[in-house]
C-alpha cells in the first residue's frame, strides 16, 4: 500500500514536478501487466489539485521529488533487488508524455507568437520615429525683429508646423507689426538648411526692375515720383514658393495666424512709433496718414492698432494663394493703378511674369564650419571673402581687441569694395568670374598680404563703386 | 530690413531677411493695404548720390534685373560631421550689415564667445565713401584712441545695425536678439 502509494505520488510527480524535467522522464518505467494500484493515479484535474494546493505541506512536497529521484541517479537497475521498481517496456506515462508534447508546441507557438509580436512592435516604433511625425516637442528657438510675432512662430511650431511654416508665418506678422521695414509689397531672401540631409536651398524673392524701367527716367526724377522707385514685390511669390517646399501646415493656416494679427491688432512697437513719428515718407496721402496716424498724430509705443484690410488681403491669398496677387485680380491692378499714378512704369505684365528663384548659397569653410550666404545679386561672396582674409591672422582671444579691431576693419575695406563689384548674374557672366574670386583662398592669402598690422590703408585698395545710397 | 530666424524641432534652419528698402518703401499704400517697395533705390546711376562716387555698371538698371542687396541670411554648419555648432544669422542696415555679420561669426567661431556676449558687443564700419571708420556706441574711448592712433579716422553712432541670431549646439538651442534693439526677441523652447 505504501509502494503503491508510492507510485501514486511517483507519477504525480513525474509529470509535474518542476524540479527536474529531463530527469523525471528518465524514470525506471513500469510493467505493462502490473497490476493496477489499489487508490487509481490521479486525474489531472486531481493532479492540479494536488500541486495547487495550498495545504500541501511543502517540505514533504520537496523530500518526495527527492525521493522520487534516487532511482533514476544509479547506473545499475538490476543491482537494486530489494527494490519494488521493474524494468518496463511501456512508458506509463506515455499519455503525459504526449500531453507534454502537446505542450510543448503550445510553448513553440507562444513563443513564435511573441517573438512575432515583438518584432512587429519592434519595426513599427523604428518607422515611427524616422517617418512619422514627432510625438515630444523637441527643443526648438524663434526669433524675429517683434515680439508678437516671435510668439506667434512660437504658436506655429508648437502646433507642429515645421520650421517654414513658422518663418513664413513670422514674416507675414513683421509685414502688420513693422510696416517701415518689411510687407506684401516687398521681397527678401530666405535660406533653408536640412541639418540631417546637409542640404540647403536660397529662395531668392527680391524686386525685380519692371519692364519700362529705364534709366534716364530714375535719374531725371526718382526723387520726385515715388511710383518710379517701385520693384515687383516678390515677397507673396517667395514664400509661398517655401510652403511649397517645406510647409507642414495648409497654406491658408498659416496665412490665417497672421490674418489674425491684423484683425485683431497689436501693440505699435517702440521702433514703428519712432518710423512714424520721424521717418514718414515724403508727401504721406491721406490714405496712410488715416492707416497709420488713426487719432491725427503718431501713435504711442504699445498702443493697439489694428490693420482689418491687411487681414481681408490675407485671408485672400490663404484662399486663392499667390494668383490673386500676381494674375490681374484686384489686388494687381490696384498695386500697378497706385504706382502709375506717382509716376511709375509698373504694369500687370510685370506681375504676371514675376517668378521666385530656388537656388543654392555660395558656402566657404571658416575655421572648420561650412558657412552659407546668399548668391549675388546679394552679397554673400563678400562676407565669406572678408572671413578667408580674417582666417589666416593670428586672431585669438591672447591677442588685443584692439588690434582685432584694425585687422577687421582693414578686411571689411577690401570685403565691401569687393562687393561693390557685385549685381545681377542673369545679366551680367562677369559677376560669376568676380565671386569665384571672392570664393578663393589664394585671392584671400593675396589680399591679406596688402594688410599692415599698424598702420590704416591711406586709400582703399580696391576701386570702390557705388554703395548703398539711399537709406535701407 | 526685417529678420526671421527659426531653428525648429524638424532639424531645419531658417534665416530670411525682407525689406522695403526706405521706412515705409515707396509711401505708396494701396486701398487694399499693401505698401509698395523701393527696392529700385538700390541700383546703380549716375550722379544720384552727393558724394559722386563712381556707378556701378554691374548693378546698373535693366528691365527685369534685380538690384545688389545686402540682405544677408546666413547659415553656419560644422564643416563635417553633424556635432558642433550651427547658427542662424541676420542683418540689418545695408552694407553696415555685413560689417555686423562678420565681427559676430568672428566673436562665436574664432573668440569661442557665447552668443548672446558675440551680439553684445560693440561693431565697427568702415564707410568707403566718406572714409570714416564708424563705431557704434558700445565702443570704448581708449578703443578709439588706438584706431585712430593707427590712421583710422574714427565716426561714432549710436547703432551701425541689429544682428539677431540662433545658435544650436548638438540638441541645445537658443534664439537671442540683438541688446541693440527694443522691440525684438528671441524664445527658446526648452
Amino acid at each position: 500500500m505504501a509502494a503503491e502509494n508510492e507510485a501514486s505520488q511517483e507519477s504525480a510527480l513525474g509529470a509535474y514536478s518542476p524540479v527536474d524535467y529531463m530527469s523525471i522522464t528518465s524514470f525506471p518505467r513500469l510493467p505493462e501487466d502490473e497490476p493496477a494500484p489499489a487508490a487509481p493515479l490521479r486525474g489531472r484535474k486531481d493532479e492540479d489539485a494536488f500541486l495547487g494546493d495550498p495545504d500541501t505541506d511543502p517540505d514533504s512536497f520537496l523530500k518526495s521529488a527527492r525521493l522520487q529521484r534516487l532511482p533514476s541517479s544509479s547506473s545499475e537497475m538490476g543491482s537494486q533487488d530489494g527494490s519494488p521498481l521493474r524494468e518496463t517496456r511501456k512508458d506509463p506515462f506515455s499519455a503525459a508524455a504526449a500531453e507534454c508534447s502537446c505542450r510543448q508546441d503550445g510553448l513553440t507557438v507562444i513563443v513564435t507568437a511573441c517573438l512575432t509580436f515583438a518584432t512587429g512592435v519592434t519595426v513599427a516604433l523604428v518607422m515611427q520615429i524616422y517617418f512619422g511625425d514627432p510625438q515630444i516637442f523637441q527643443q526648438g528657438a524663434v526669433v524675429t525683429d517683434a515680439s508678437s510675432c516671435t510668439a506667434l512662430g512660437m504658436e506655429v511650431l508648437s502646433k507642429q508646423g515645421s520650421s517654414v511654416d513658422a518663418a513664413v508665418a513670422a514674416a507675414l506678422c513683421l509685414g502688420i507689426v513693422a510696416p517701415h521695414s518689411s510687407g506684401l509689397g516687398g521681397g527678401g531672401v530666405m535660406l533653408v538648411h536640412d541639418i540631417r540631409r546637409n542640404e540647403s536651398h536660397l529662395i531668392d524673392f527680391r524686386e525685380s526692375a519692371p519692364g519700362a524701367l529705364r534709366e534716364e527716367a530714375l535719374q531725371r526724377s526718382w526723387d520726385t515720383k515715388p511710383g518710379l522707385l517701385v520693384g515687383v514685390p516678390g515677397m507673396v511669390k517667395g514664400l509661398h514658393e517655401a510652403h511649397q517646399l517645406y510647409g507642414r501646415l495648409p497654406w491658408s493656416q498659416v496665412l490665417a495666424f497672421a490674418a489674425a494679427v491684423a484683425q485683431d491688432g497689436f501693440n505699435v512697437t517702440h521702433d514703428l512709433a519712432h518710423a512714424l513719428a520721424e521717418q514718414l515718407p515724403p508727401n504721406a496721402s491721406d490714405r496712410f496718414l488715416d492707416t497709420f496716424l488713426p487719432l491725427g498724430h503718431p501713435p504711442l509705443p504699445g498702443s493697439l492698432l489694428r490693420r482689418p484690410d491687411l487681414a481681408e488681403v490675407l485671408d485672400i491669398l490663404g484662399t486663392s494663394g499667390p494668383a490673386a496677387f500676381y494674375n490681374g485680380g484686384n489686388l494687381t491692378l490696384e498695386m500697378v493703378a497706385e504706382a502709375q499714378h506717382a509716376g511709375g512704369v509698373i504694369t500687370e505684365e510685370d506681375f504676371s511674369n514675376y517668378s521666385a528663384l530656388t537656388e543654392k548659397p555660395v558656402c566657404g569653410v571658416y575655421r572648420g564650419h561650412l558657412v552659407l550666404s546668399p548668391p549675388p545679386p546679394h552679397t554673400g561672396p563678400a562676407l565669406i571673402s572678408a572671413l578667408n582674409i580674417l582666417e589666416g591672422f593670428n586672431l585669438t582671444s591672447l591677442v588685443s581687441r584692439e588690434q582685432a579691431l584694425h585687422w577687421v576693419a582693414e578686411t571689411l575695406k577690401i570685403a565691401l569694395a569687393l562687393a561693390s563689384r557685385l549685381g545681377d548674374p542673369v545679366y551680367d557672366s562677369t559677376i560669376t568670374e568676380s565671386m569665384d574670386d571672392m570664393l578663393s583662398k589664394v585671392e584671400a592669402a593675396n589680399f591679406r598680404g596688402h594688410i599692415s598690422d599698424s598702420q590704416a590703408a591711406p586709400a582703399p585698395l580696391l576701386p570702390v563703386y557705388e554703395l548703398d545710397g539711399a537709406p535701407t | 530690413a526685417a529678420q526671421v530666424l527659426v531653428m525648429g524641432p524638424d532639424d531645419f534652419i531658417v534665416a530670411m531677411v525682407s525689406s522695403l528698402n526706405r521706412p515705409f518703401g515707396s509711401g505708396l499704400l494701396t486701398p487694399s493695404g499693401i505698401l509698395l517697395n523701393s527696392q529700385m533705390l538700390d541700383f546703380s546711376w549716375p550722379n544720384r548720390t552727393a558724394n559722386h562716387s563712381a556707378p556701378s555698371l554691374e548693378n546698373s538698371v535693366q528691365p527685369g534685373k534685380r538690384p545688389l542687396s545686402f540682405l544677408l541670411p546666413t547659415v553656419v554648419r560644422p564643416a563635417e560631421g553633424l556635432c558642433g555648432t550651427y547658427l542662424a544669422l541676420g542683418a540689418n542696415g545695408a552694407a553696415r550689415g555685413l560689417s555686423g555679420l562678420t565681427q559676430v561669426l568672428l566673436n562665436v567661431l574664432t573668440l569661442n564667445r557665447n552668443l548672446s556676449d558675440s551680439l553684445a558687443r560693440g561693431r565697427l564700419h568702415p564707410d568707403l565713401q566718406s572714409n570714416l571708420l564708424q563705431v557704434d556706441s558700445e565702443f570704448t574711448e581708449e578703443e578709439i584712441e588706438f584706431l585712430e592712433a593707427r590712421g583710422h579716422h574714427v565716426e561714432k553712432v549710436d547703432v551701425l545695425s541689429w544682428v539677431h541670431g540662433s545658435r544650436r549646439t548638438n540638441t541645445f538651442i537658443i534664439g537671442v536678439k540683438d541688446p541693440r534693439s527694443p522691440d525684438a526677441a528671441g524664445a527658446t523652447i526648452l
